[in-house]
């Protein structure tokens, strides 16, 4: 499964941990010049980096980012 | 400077290191489902994989592939 975060959700999200992702999501739009808005896919090896930014687990780091509704659901809409 | 394959040089490559090469960008193509057949930039980290495909040092992979034909030139057409 890949970790695709919803940057229209990650958007209209508050509090300190979405303020982190929206960080680390920004330089990655940055680096790759990717400026489509609404989805970003990072590597399989991001979740230790967001483990870390969220201080949780590498396992905890998917469920975190589901509780926050910040993980895109293609069915959603 | 990111490695960007011109898959259409590459589909008109013949030898044993465009086989090679070909086989090595399919694998990633398949990975990532990217069937544009234009183009596939891949990542510096690659060019490890790529050194020991062609025999060559990590420093010479990119002229190999140059004089090859293999990179894409954004101004060529
Ligand atoms: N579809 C796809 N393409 C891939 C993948 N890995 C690399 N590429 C392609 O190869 C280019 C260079 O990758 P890089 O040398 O690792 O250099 C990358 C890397 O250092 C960093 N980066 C970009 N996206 C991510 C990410 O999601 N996570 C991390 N950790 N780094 C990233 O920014 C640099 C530039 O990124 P791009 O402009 O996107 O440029 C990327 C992209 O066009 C992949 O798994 N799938
Ligand atoms: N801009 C952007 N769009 C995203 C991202 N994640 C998902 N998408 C969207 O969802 C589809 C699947 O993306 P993927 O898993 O990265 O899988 C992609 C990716 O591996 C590769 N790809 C497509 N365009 C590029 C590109 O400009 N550069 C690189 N390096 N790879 C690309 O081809 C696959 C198929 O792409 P599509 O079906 O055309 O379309 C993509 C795109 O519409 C993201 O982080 N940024
Ligand atoms: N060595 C190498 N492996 C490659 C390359 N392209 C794809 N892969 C492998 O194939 C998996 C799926 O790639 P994707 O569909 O493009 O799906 C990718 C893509 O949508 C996005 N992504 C990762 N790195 C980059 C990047 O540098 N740039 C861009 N634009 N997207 C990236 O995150 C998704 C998941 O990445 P991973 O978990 O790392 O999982 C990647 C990686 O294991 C490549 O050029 N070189
Ligand atoms: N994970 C993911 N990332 C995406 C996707 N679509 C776009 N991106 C990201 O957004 C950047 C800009 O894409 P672009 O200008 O639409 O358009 C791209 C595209 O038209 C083309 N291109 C270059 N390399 C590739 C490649 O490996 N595959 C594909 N399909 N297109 C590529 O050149 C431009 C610059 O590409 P990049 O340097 O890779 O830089 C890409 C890549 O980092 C996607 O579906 N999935």
């Amino acid at each position: 499964r890949k970790v695709v975060i919803d940057l229209v959700k990650l958007r209209e999200a508050e509090g300190p941990e979405a303020e982190m992702v929206t960080r680390y999501m920004s330089i990655i739009q940055v680096k790759r010049q990717d400026f489509n808005g609404r989805v970003l896919t990072i590597r399989r090896d991001d979740l230790q980096a967001l483990a870390a930014i969220l201080g949780s687990g590498v396992e905890e780091t998917i469920p975190r980012l589901d509780e926050l509704g910040l993980l895109f659901q293609p069915d959603a809409d």
